[in-house]
């Protein structure tokens, strides 16, 4: 159990490495055993140094986007441990910014030609660089229901026509 | 193989059938709040065998039938069919174990006459039981852990949750 | 100690009703204690019906903007019960559509004419809403500043550029 | 009474000094991710006496002072100023019970040649303790608990609290 361990470790946070550091531009990342020799006594660190940050900044530390981009590089780097054919990912990129959305939806593009890839997302960047787009309403009466006809602009217009009446 | 459709049928805020056709590559799903998006992941969960009602926001299986909003009957089962295109590959073997292209299966809770809960899996029309469905996905490695299915709020439950608890979600992938 | 907590609940209970009330166009809210005999024996329930939904709907199955919603309104409850002369909201919207992202920047930009209200936000809706604009940005070496005349054509372009060089 | 100014030096991710102006009204912030936005909010937090360094994301108050990010030397200290226009009103009285049109409340945490952290409060100038800013602010109810200032996070975390937790907010503002 604690070869096991310590394998998929190794392997994910070499995965890990490679993913955060281009999700960051640049930045660099690593997962730690607390407790190397006795694995099941510690934890699990993740450490992440945004690009032109210092070495020294903890986890804690990090702005709710950065957090965010290191916990998904984590996720792709598990998934890459064990590959699966298809991928459901629900509003992932809530607290990131335009740039940010945009390196999560090219990964998730990129990866959706080795297996399906399923987004939920309120984001424009998002919906423009999907293949297919599927759009969910309730009609005021609580129940759900697709929306037919819908594509790529129909997605942009859902965000644009509120943000409109918003305006 | 990949998800061809998600059939739902009285599946939380779903009333009556309602049919999702999907894609290879990256589909988008969008919709103001409320509307239905993340129960269409808790429909994907509840197949492929989530951990526990609690994962699908829900007290107990009877949360996952569809109650009526605000002025409908409420309904007295839920019905989720997972439709998996499973085509044969050059060696001749599928990704999922099973001899047809097409791979439909499907979980209901259905309330019986005393308002208990009853479980039923059919794959391919036929009857068969969690413990073949973990089976069969797990040959194709469509297993609900491991973060192949990321549910609103994971990313940031990720990043707060203790060294030990992180931990953990390694030993579930080892 | 009872008693006042009583009179607390009583006054944040009216407030929420009407604040949630407005905030759901139309829906219902109501906050319950678990045991009202003995409060501190037991918590406060937070119960929210949005508009068109089931009353049996508990707040543990509603969606995460419709949760995001009920909060807000409890925060605002809180608010009204004792007013202060300024407010710090930090990315309140993450997990908001438009249209309800511009109901919460309404409902501030209404507050803001008794109190001073500062948002920290990524949205348009409500950048556009809001009277004045403070940019921050780091230049790649991990040094925050302040970006000097900023207004609401640059906060929004600041988006918006990073939108087009997403595209 | 409103707030006119922020001032900060050395302050989290904050090299040097910087001031942001704030008007009456509705204020918005915005600015990429790790950019400093939200380190303005713990900024205002430090000085109205936040709850322990733990709110403002630090594992203790040294976290508080500019580390250098990539290529800088690494500060000695860290300051932080709020500025509050306090005019007097159509009474005769202030908001803030002190006797000037501008109150500035400072607090500053430095480093001592031991590396322990001593901090300082100054208002207007004189010193002071972090007893009398509670006062002197809790008069004009800009007190730091009950949802004045809500950090990033806070909306989530109070829809996913306990029933217990969440009466104890109610506490807190009783
Ligand atoms: N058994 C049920 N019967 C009817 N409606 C239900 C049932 N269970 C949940 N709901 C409703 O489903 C809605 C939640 O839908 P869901 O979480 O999928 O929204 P969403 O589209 O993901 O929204 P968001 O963008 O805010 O995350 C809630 O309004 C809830 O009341
Ligand atoms: N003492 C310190 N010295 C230097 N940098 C620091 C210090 N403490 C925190 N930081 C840095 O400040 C950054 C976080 O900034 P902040 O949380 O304000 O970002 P933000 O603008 O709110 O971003 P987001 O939009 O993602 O929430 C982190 O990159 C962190 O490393
Ligand atoms: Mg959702
Ligand atoms: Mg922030």
């Amino acid at each position: 159990r604690k070869t096991r361990l310590l394998a998929t470790l190794k392997e994910v946070n070499k995965n890990f490495k490679i993913v955060y550091n281009r999700l960051s531009n640049g930045g660099r990342g690593e997962l730690f055993l607390e407790n190397p020799d006795e694995p099941f006594k510690g934890g699990l660190d993740m450490w992440a140094q945004p690009r032109g940050k210092s070495n020294k900044s903890r986890l804690q530390g990090l702005s709710g986007g950065e957090k965010s981009m290191a916990s998904l590089s984590l996720i792709f780097a598990i998934q890459d441990h064990d590959p699966s054919p298809f991928y459901y990912f629900d509003e992932v990129d809530q607290n990131l910014d335009v740039p940010n959305s945009k390196l999560i939806a090219t990964e998730c593009r990129n990866r959706s030609e080795a297996a399906q890839f399923i987004m939920v997302t309120l984001r424009k960047v998002s919906l423009e660089l999907a293949d297919h787009h599927i759009g969910i309403t309730h009609g005021g009466d609580g129940c759900s229901r697709r929306i037919v006809d819908f594509n790529r602009e129909r997605a942009i217009e859902l965000g644009a026509e509120a943000e409109k009446e918003a305006a | 193989m990949y998800l061809k459709s998600l059939e739902v049928e009285n599946f939380k805020s779903f009333k009556g059938e309602a049919v999702i056709p999907f894609d290879r590559g990256f589909t988008a799903i969008t919709g103001p709040n409320g509307s239905g998006k993340s129960n269409c992941g808790d429909a994907v969960q509840f197949v492929l065998g989530a951990r526990s009602a609690k994962v699908l926001r829900a007290q107990n299986s009877k949360d996952l039938i569809f109650n009526g909003g605000k002025s409908n009957r409420p309904a007295r089962n839920a019905k989720v069919t997972l439709v998996f295109a499973n085509p044969a590959l050059s060696n001749g073997r599928r990704r999922l174990p099973i001899d047809s292209d097409e791979v439909r299966m499907t979980r209901e809770v259905r309330l019986t006459k005393s308002n208990n809960t009853v479980s039923t899996y059919l794959l391919n029309g036929e009857e068969s039981n969690q413990k073949s469905f973990h089976r069969i996905l797990g040959q194709a490695n469509a297993r609900p852990d491991g973060y192949n299915i990321v549910l609103q709020g994971d990313v940031t439950r990720l990043s707060s949750m203790t060294a030990v608890e992180r931990r953990k979600v390694l030993d579930s992938v080892a």
